[in-house]
């Protein structure tokens, strides 16, 4: 997996 | 989405809808620390650069535009227009010992050491201890008016429902971000206090004031 998550919120 | 996440968010918009209001209505912003709101924009700034590279759906986009374009308003508001009614005698916070060790955690505690990741990084920890500013001050002049209670307990309510949207997501979707979750506790815990003080008085109609 990717390092840095999708900031997907907020 | 789901529904903590989206009472999350309601109630952050709640929060900076009832700011503005009471700003406009009683054109005045007494009693609201300029250096929160100050920080706050900062926070906005520096999150939601991804406007510009990532998007994820017209509702994120369209929360993250009215999120940016309300903090500086309220700024704008604050600085500019009703200048004047601006308490800055009761607020004194050094903003510069939270902006520094912010920045710095983030340099260090980070997902990715990339602009973009540590600018986000540095949005969530800043965020968590954004308030300060705006505590001190009440804490300072002893007391709250109604209004300004009821923002600090929708702004306090987002970030306590986002840790429900977490436990949710960790169970339902194996997802989970720690620099949020553990970010988001410290930002929750901060309003403890508070939030004990609104329960047991404003909502039984009385003024938020601070035992001498």
């Amino acid at each position: 997996g990717k390092a840095a998550p999708d900031h997907d919120e907020l | 989405m789901n529904i903590f996440r989206l009472a999350g968010d309601l109630s952050h918009l709640a929060a900076i809808i009832i700011l503005l209001i009471k700003i406009w209505k009683t054109r005045s912003c007494a009693g609201i620390s300029g250096r929160s709101q100050v920080l706050f924009a900062i926070v906005f700034i520096t999150r939601y650069l991804d406007l510009f590279t990532n998007f994820i759906s017209a509702y994120n986009t369209a929360m993250k535009v009215f999120f940016l374009g309300s903090s500086i308003g309220t700024v704008y508001l604050m600085y500019l227009k009703f200048k004047a009614t601006y308490d800055h005698n009761h607020d004194t916070f050094r903003i510069e010992f939270l902006l520094l060790p912010t920045a710095l955690l983030s340099l260090v505690l980070n997902h990715e050491f990339s602009v973009m990741e540590i600018l986000w990084t540095f949005s969530i920890y800043l965020e968590s201890v954004a308030i300060l500013p705006q505590l001190f001050m009440v804490s300072k002049t002893g007391e709250a008016e109604s209004i300004t209670s009821h923002y600090l307990f929708a702004l306090g309510s987002y970030r306590g429902l986002y840790i429900l949207n977490w436990i949710y997501r960790y169970y339902f979707e194996g997802f989970y971000d720690i620099i949020a979750i553990v970010a988001g506790c410290v930002q929750t815990i901060l309003y403890c206090d508070f939030f004990y003080l609104y329960i047991t008085k404003v909502l039984k109609g009385k003024k938020l004031q601070l035992p001498a």
